[in-house]
């Protein structure tokens, strides 16, 4: 059941700009 | 609303009034000089030029500046609207601003567009996808097979490509993201509504009095 390919894009780390607010 | 006025000050250039780009955005001024206390750590990481640079980025993101990574490239590239390969202040508030909860869901869907049209042609086609994909499976542990892939694929353009034609412009693509809104999960941040929470040195070094 392949899943879309936008979903799979959207998990890549460097789209998760929350890491950007982590503790620096 | 409060009545701002800003006292004179020396900023690292690229500075912009948090006054100004208040009104410009969803954030407030607290907000934005909050988001000035983390720009500034950000920009002076490697370089303490009052820029980011995409190591700076990088470094931000991965605690890795050497880690290469095609979709963290493209949201720099996309932060960076005047294309000087640096991100100024006012630049980084302005597209995070695309980030906040309470931001418009359309200026999510279009910023997500742009990012994924890597050749910025106004459309994004199959071969770009593809290469996003290849893309994420280098920086993943899976592994698919090209026939899996294309299968992806073909599933997704079946859906998203409405016309047939192997891209998906700007309205089948606001379209499929309607159909599917956790596509646009990674656009919205519930950080930035904690932001003064965050950051709350930024109340020592504010410069703008409510008056």
């Amino acid at each position: 059941n392949p899943m879309n390919a936008f979903e799979l894009i959207s998990t890549s780390q460097g789209l998760d700009l929350s890491a950007l607010f982590e503790e620096k | 609303m409060g009545c701002f006025h800003s006292k004179p000050s020396q900023h690292a250039a690229g500075y912009e009034d948090p006054v100004a780009l208040a009104s410009d955005t969803t954030f407030s001024v607290s907000e934005i000089e909050a988001l000035y206390e983390l720009f500034k750590k950000i920009s002076s990481s490697v370089i303490d030029d009052g820029l980011i640079h995409k190591e700076e980025f990088r470094l931000a993101l991965f605690k890795n500046s050497k880690k290469e990574n095609l979709f963290a490239d493209r949201v720099f590239d996309l932060f960076d609207v005047k294309r000087n390969g640096v991100i100024d202040f006012g630049e980084f508030v302005r597209s995070l601003s695309v980030f906040h909860p309470n931001a418009p869901l359309e200026d999510k869907i279009d910023f997500a567009f742009q990012l994924y049209d890597l050749r910025r042609t106004g459309f994004i086609e199959r071969e770009e996808v593809k290469q996003m994909l290849i893309a994420l499976l280098s920086e993943s542990d899976m592994k698919l097979s090209d026939d899996v892939i294309e299968t992806i694929l073909d599933k997704t353009f079946a859906e998203a490509d409405t016309n047939n034609d192997s891209r998906i412009d700007k309205e089948e693509w606001q379209n499929f993201v309607l159909r599917n809104p956790s596509l646009m999960k990674n656009m919205t941040l519930p950080y930035l509504k904690d932001i003064t929470t965050a950051f709350p040195s930024f109340v020592f070094n504010s410069e703008v009095e409510d008056v």
